[in-house]
């Protein structure tokens, strides 16, 4: 499954 | 991390770096909105609960906790400390916040990536960001002529913004699947804000006057 949404910017 | 975003990431440092500048230094908050600092701490708490749970780089743990600790100190400043509190324009200060907060939950609850807990709060943050700023232009508006520092901090604000959407159009090109739509929208709606600011910014820079918002 798609990888965990990674919310990398502030 | 592309230079774009390091930029981004920079001007937004300063733009908090000149407000605690001008409070630390005058002592005062006028022209200051006391509600765009409290919905900047709202935007930094709803969007970086991750901080814990989801370690990313030593540079974005540094700059999410350098930038809720800011935000928050800002607040207390404009609302505690005895000598910056009584320089803050509560008459002029009217706009009413909560409806943004409503606004910008009600639309996270609607259109997120996922309908988590934190997805939720993640575009909460996002939406609410893009209007954070209205309390603050609508304060200059009132209050007319705008003090340097005050200038100042709203433009690199709005700079801020433009170096997050080169970054964006930057990493579409260069990352397969970027899709960040809701930080697409969200980001235009705020920077296009910023656009009439950014214009008499310019004019009044060119004409070397104070800076005058149309009331």
């Amino acid at each position: 499954d798609e990888e965990e949404y990674k919310h990398d910017e502030l | 991390m592309n230079a774009f975003r390091l930029a981004g990431d920079m001007t937004h440092l300063i733009t908090v770096l000149i407000l605690l500048l001008k409070i630390y230094a005058t002592k005062s908050c006028s022209g200051i909105s006391l509600k765009t600092q409290e919905l900047y701490v709202m935007v930094f708490v709803a969007r970086y609960l991750d901080l814990f749970t989801n370690f990313i780089s030593v540079y974005n743990s540094v700059m999410k906790v350098v930038f809720v600790t800011s935000s928050i100190a800002i607040v207390w400043c404009m609302r505690i400390h005895p000598l910056v509190r009584r320089t803050y324009d509560k008459e002029q200060d009217t706009f009413r916040h909560y409806f943004l907060v409503a606004g910008s939950f009600g639309l996270a609850l609607l259109f997120n990536e996922n309908f988590t807990f934190r997805e939720v709060c993640w575009a909460f943050s996002i939406y609410l960001e893009a209007v954070a700023i209205l309390p603050q232009l609508v304060l200059l508006q009132r209050s007319g002529n705008v003090d340097n520092l005050t200038g100042q901090y709203v433009f690199f604000l709005g700079a801020y913004r433009v170096f997050y959407i080169l970054n964006w159009i930057y990493r579409y090109f260069t990352e397969k699947h970027f899709s960040r739509w809701i930080s697409w929208i969200a980001g235009l709606v705020q920077t296009a804000l910023y656009a009439d600011f950014f214009y008499y910014y310019f004019i009044s820079w060119k004409n070397n006057s104070k800076l005058q918002l149309p009331a």
